[in-house]
């Protein structure tokens, strides 16, 4: 599995759309203060799925909506897409060079069992597949069930967006779907749960400061 | 599943120990499960340092800067055993000091081959030690944007 | 007792807005009563502000470096007011960019007429703005010294 | 009012006397992770008269005693010494050269009344007297009480000490005296209560992040 781009649009302090390439090895981000550093990492924790506000420094998940500046109005929506490649593949997917990650992943694709079993593969990430910018949600309809899958593309863009309704969309490559089945399918790949990978500014001693019993949580999460 | 966990726990505590050397330029470091609880599955899990020339003591007497290196040896044991494919580190090197940060950027090149590593950070010996730079502008006053920057 | 408390109230108010114009090259702050209590002697105090080319905002909202710079702005202004014959900072600059360090030791250099300042660091700007240096050494591993050190 | 020096010995990682000598304008104190730059902090705030263990990063009083090292066995008791020119005059007591502060200091004297009133005023702060280093507690007798005092000295000392036993004991000048003389007598100089002068390690955000009734009560000390 490997971090290929973020794209950022509306969400905090990156009101156009923004992307963020991840590279291989140790990525330096560095800026002044107050210029955004922080909120990349927020975005990072959002897209995958984070429930609480107070965990992305706000009050209320809305919060998150760019709330404008000197020169600029408020939004009325954030958007962030995390585009994976080699999904389910082990390591950093190197190795299975062929472009299809189930190639040599962990075997079976992600089984998620849900209400209405419909055979929906996930399509393949179309670079020019915009979701419509602005606010008005997609139908209802085309939720997506992941079930018995063959072949996970190359490609898979995990997206969320909110509206200042404070409704939350969830989207796998293009179409809508619900929290649980991003949760489903990060679960099975080197991701998990995110306990430990990702540390917020001025938060390294939580590592340590947790009560015996918290952090128990990361040695299970591990092993 | 207790084998399992018992089995992980010593092999954290294994890299956790070499980290901690690592990064501290001796001295050593222990994982222990709290007597406390009768079932290992249930047990917490205390964490006793011993910078080197101290004795050993509870992390709560460590300083400032010995505590976010002992952090970041339990993070780095974690990875070593179970690599994440990402990680984000936010200004982890801000209580450190010139000789601590080149040991913490040292080790985190070994993770660099498993792990994309995202390293927010205000420190030029951390900069130095990146692969790539990226800067976070807001030329328009309130509106970030990201910029490939090169190191001077 | 009320009118005391109002007349510090708005002068602490006029030095914090000044010291956070300074702090920040621009912007502004402002200290409010809470409404929700009646009485005056019983309010708690709200601070809010606004870095230049932002809105203003809850001190929620701000970023690391801005949160610290905002509480240097405050206590300054408290000094300010009724100067307190010493004052320790210990490791403040740590969130601070250099830009911001250069103007927190600038500000700092306001007080040193009234006040014994200690500044505990590891940045250099700071090192380099203090009239005197003191080194703290372990060379017997876990027993402190104090020396007088030059900077070079 | 000035702080002119501090000696250490034996609290924390201060095995021998220490002494710290306080200069005009910026000190900048520094050193490697973990030399016991903020243990010079804690000691301050220790012989000012600092109640809450966890303030001083300690679950117990008596872990301030220096508690050994590789090459040390621990002490008995940790004793902190602060020595102060100019106690009661305004500003740094520079203005009054005359090397008494009541000269030009808030007039009247500090006005403690204890249960059995002795005329006892602070004795001259001699540089040799030094309280018998180890675990002896001096006498009860000597306690000492102000009251009615005309002349307070060019420089007062102020002592704390702690045993393993726990007990702590106060001295003013070479005479013990009782926690409540040191809080009255710096009550009525310009140190007030400290709440705002010592700022520690990785706690900038409190004085924001408090809650607004706290924050007042940095107000009310200075106003
Ligand atoms: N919803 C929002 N809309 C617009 N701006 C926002 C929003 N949420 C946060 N911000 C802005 O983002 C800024 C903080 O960004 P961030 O915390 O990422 O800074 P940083 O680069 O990490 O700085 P530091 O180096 O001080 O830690 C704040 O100034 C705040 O105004
Ligand atoms: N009672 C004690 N006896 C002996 N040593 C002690 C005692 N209490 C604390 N220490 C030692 O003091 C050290 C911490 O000192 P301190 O917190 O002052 O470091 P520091 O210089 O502030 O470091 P940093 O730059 O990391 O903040 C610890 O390593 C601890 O072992
Ligand atoms: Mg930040
Ligand atoms: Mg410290």
């Amino acid at each position: 599995l490997r971090l290929d781009r973020m794209e950022i649009l509306g969400f905090k302090s990156f009101y156009g759309r923004t992307r963020f390439d991840f590279p291989d090895g140790i990525t330096a981000v560095v800026g002044p203060n107050g210029c955004g550093k922080s909120n990349i990492g927020d975005a990072i924790s959002w897209v995958l799925g984070e429930q609480k506000a107070s965990s992305l420094r706000s009050d209320r998940m809305e919060d998150v909506i760019f709330n404008g500046s000197e020169g600029r109005r408020p939004l009325g929506m954030a958007e962030v897409s995390l585009h994976f490649k080699n999904l389910l593949a082990d390591g950093n997917g190197h190795a299975n060079g062929n472009g299809h990650g189930a190639g040599n992943g962990h075997g079976a694709a992600p089984e998620v069992t849900v209400a209405a079993d419909r055979e929906v593969p996930i399509p393949e990430a179309a670079e020019s597949a915009r979701p419509a910018a602005g606010g008005a949600p997609e139908s209802q309809a085309a939720a997506l069930r992941i079930t018995e899958i063959e072949e996970i593309p190359e490609e898979v863009v995990v997206t969320r967006r909110i509206y200042r309704s404070g409704e939350s969309e969830y989207v796998l490559n293009g179409q809508r779907c619900r929290l649980k089945d991003i949760q489903d399918l990060l679960a099975r790949t080197d991701i998990g749960s995110r306990l430990y990978s990702t540390i917020e500014q001025g938060k390294i001693d939580q590592v340590l400061a947790a009560r015996p019993k918290d952090r128990r949580a990361m040695f299970e999460e591990a092993a | 599943a207790r084998e399992r966990f018992r089995g992980a726990f010593e092999a954290i505590q294994e890299h956790f120990q070499e980290s901690f050397r690592t990064l501290f330029g001796g001295g050593r470091a222990e994982l222990r499960l709290s007597e406390e609880d009768e079932d290992v599955l249930e047990a917490g899990i205390e964490v006793a340092a011993q910078p080197p020339g101290k004795r050993l003591q509870k992390i709560g007497l460590l300083s400032g800067g010995e505590k976010a290196l002992t952090a970041v040896a339990l993070l780095v044991s974690l990875f070593r055993y179970r690599p994440s494919p990402f990680c984000i580190l936010d200004e982890v090197d801000a209580p450190l000091d010139e000789a601590n940060v080149e040991r913490f950027t040292r080790l985190l090149q070994e993770l660099r081959s498993d792990t994309q590593l995202i390293l927010i950070t205000h420190n030029r010996k951390s900069m130095e030690a990146a692969d790539l730079l990226y800067g976070v502008t807001m030329e328009e006053p309130g509106v970030s944007k990201i910029l490939p920057l090169r190191f001077e």
